[in-house]
């Protein structure tokens, strides 16, 4: 699969997913500052999850599975 | 796979279920059909019962909507997510939720077929959460599987039935066992095929696929469906041709064509079609000699190959396999040319030939190449 660019805009994409299904939230405060970022975090937690390799950051293949239809309820064992 | 914790479960064994309203995409009775057959999937191995209501409040209540639709979770239009559903409680708990912006189809792979999105939801409405198992129903991404054909995988079995435990009724149902996920690191285990595309090596068991690439050193699993949309669930035979860059996969009597894993325009064909002999009804193995351009197909149960010309769309030459190939006397269940070097499966090893004089260079395990 050709390696393609990651765009800005699939970066928002990107984040909203993480949001959605991932459970991303806003990290405020001075630990926001310190540490890797909570997108990096759950970016982590999603490439674990799909079986992607671990790398933290969106590439092409994350982005991918991204896109693929999906069903709507979180990853993250929301219950509630 | 995964529950949604805090006992969220039903705590009875007879549950109802009513259909709300109905998408414009396909007849009513094909949805009728498709929600009954997609609670059946789990009533067959629990003692759940799902009855259904057509008036007032079922436990489980269906509906299709689009964009926001009366929850607090909108949904996003054409793609992405297709549907959801709420965790065993009352009043929402349990419901069922379909993005009528989606192409619902009763069996087509053209759109998203109901019964499988339907088999997942209602997997949430009973208490499991996402399995990240490729292959389970619970697994979050859809992937087109062919309904009559479909049996509740085993990650699902043991999910629902730490739920509400076993069918006890009749023990003995002669159900088809629920298809257990091949180990790919088990030398004995016999691939169906073997390709190379694009620099990296696929793997072909059932309905999976296993690739290695050079950033990770342990075979990745998919489906094969999801890895290419359109394919057959498993295949025969699979070869690359470099020079076009694009991948052939056989199965029974067809032929499909993929660029990376995007389908080829007026494929399938038919083997004929494709200009091999009317009589064949199988390939069995398949390797795409760079050198030569020839392409070996191997046939009549893996005993004799033909030389074919993907070009001229014509059969060179037939030969038996021991005849060129020293030393193969089995039958070749796989093959692939990779870096230069041929590869023959058979049984549990892989021979390594040089192909312009068909001298065996190495027997190997069949898991050489996986990195395992």
């Amino acid at each position: 699969v050709p390696v393609s660019k990651i765009t800005e805009e699939d970066d928002i994409f990107a984040e909203v997913y993480l949001k959605k299904f991932f459970n991303l939230t806003e990290e405020k405060g001075p630990s926001a500052r310190r540490g890797i970022s909570p997108m990096s975090k759950k970016l982590s937690e999603m490439q674990k999850f799909f079986g992607l390799r671990i790398t933290g950051t969106l590439d092409a293949d994350t982005l991918e599975v991204m896109k693929k239809p999906r069903c709507g309820v979180p990853d993250e064992k929301v219950a509630r | 796979f995964s529950t949604f914790g805090n006992n969220l479960k039903w705590n009875k064994k007879s549950l109802t279920y009513r259909i709300v309203n109905y998408t414009p995409d396909m007849p009513r009775a094909q949805v009728d059909d498709s929600i009954s057959r997609a609670f059946q999937v789990w009533a067959r191995v629990t003692q759940l019962t799902f009855r259904r209501l057509n008036s007032g409040t079922a436990d489980i209540m269906i509906s299709f909507g689009r964009r926001a639709h009366g929850d607090y979770y909108p949904f996003d239009g054409p793609g992405n997510t297709l549907a959801h559903a709420f965790a065993p409680s009352s009043g929402i708990g349990g419901d069922a939720h379909f993005d009528d912006d989606e192409n619902f189809t009763f069996q087509s792979s053209r759109g998203f077929v109901l019964f499988l999105v339907a088999a997942h939801e209602f997997g949430h409405s009973l208490g499991l959460a996402h399995s990240n198992v490729p292959g389970a129903l619970m697994y979050p991404l859809y992937s087109y599987r062919n309904p009559d054909t479909f049996v509740l995988p085993q990650d699902d079995v043991r999910g629902i039935q730490s739920l509400y435990g076993r069918n006890r009724e009749d023990p003995m149902i002669d159900e088809p066992k629920p298809p257990i996920t091949p180990d790919i690191c088990d030398s004995s285990l016999e691939l169906d095929a073997v390709t190379t595309m694009q620099g990296e090596m696929f793997f072909f068991k059932d309905g999976y696929v296993w690739h290695n690439n050079s950033q990770s050193n342990t075979p990745q699993k998919s489906l094969i469906t999801s890895f290419w949309p359109g394919a057959p669930t498993s295949i025969d035979a699979a070869y690359e041709n470099p020079m076009t860059d694009r991948v052939f996969f056989f199965k029974g009597s067809k032929v499909w064509a993929f660029s990376g894993n995007k389908a080829v325009q007026g494929y399938p064909k038919s083997l004929s079609e494709f200009g091999l002999p009317r009589f064949l009804r199988k390939i069995d193995a398949a390797l795409h000699d760079a050198q030569t351009g020839k392409t070996f197909l191997f046939i009549l149960g893996g005993r004799y190959y033909l030389t074919y010309d993907e070009n001229r769309k014509t059969v060179e030459s037939f030969s038996w396999v021991s005849q060129t190939f020293n030393g193969m006397s089995n039958k070749v269940t796989a093959a692939v040319q990779s870096r230069g070097s041929t590869f023959i499966y058979s049984g549990d090893y892989m021979y390594m030939y040089d192909l312009g004089s068909g001298r065996l260079l190495r027997v190997l395990k069949n898991t050489y190449l996986l990195g395992c």
